[in-house]
């Protein structure tokens, strides 16, 4: 059950970054959450590469389910 | 150590992000 909640918080999270519902983050969307967290454009910058783990330039839910992971158990779950 | 350094900024900067999310989820009406 914590593993579901996780997912379902996860799913929550990304789509409070993916306002226009496109099914992936783009960096501009995180630009956007500069206001709405107390966090610089440079920090969402640092998150955004952090969580794009391909660097496309997209990130996606699965992306972000893993960082989120990594944040939830402070190391990489492969 | 300045890769030490450099995984705890994004280590930390990405608890930031998640924690201001969980604190926007809960702290807000």
């Amino acid at each position: 059950t914590g593993q579901l909640t996780m997912l379902e918080k996860t799913h929550e999270f990304f789509q409070i970054c993916d306002v226009e519902d496109k099914g992936f983050i783009t960096r501009r969307d995180m630009q956007r959450l500069h206001g709405e967290l107390p966090l610089s454009a440079d920090e969402l910058e640092n998150v955004f590469d952090t969580l794009d783990a391909d660097g496309n330039g997209y990130l996606t839910l699965e992306e972000f389910t893993t960082g989120f992971s990594e944040f939830l158990f402070g190391r990489k779950i492969s | 150590d300045p890769n030490m350094k450099a995984g705890t900024t994004s280590e930390g900067v990405l608890a930031n992000f998640f924690n201001s999310l969980l604190s926007k989820k809960t702290g807000s009406p």
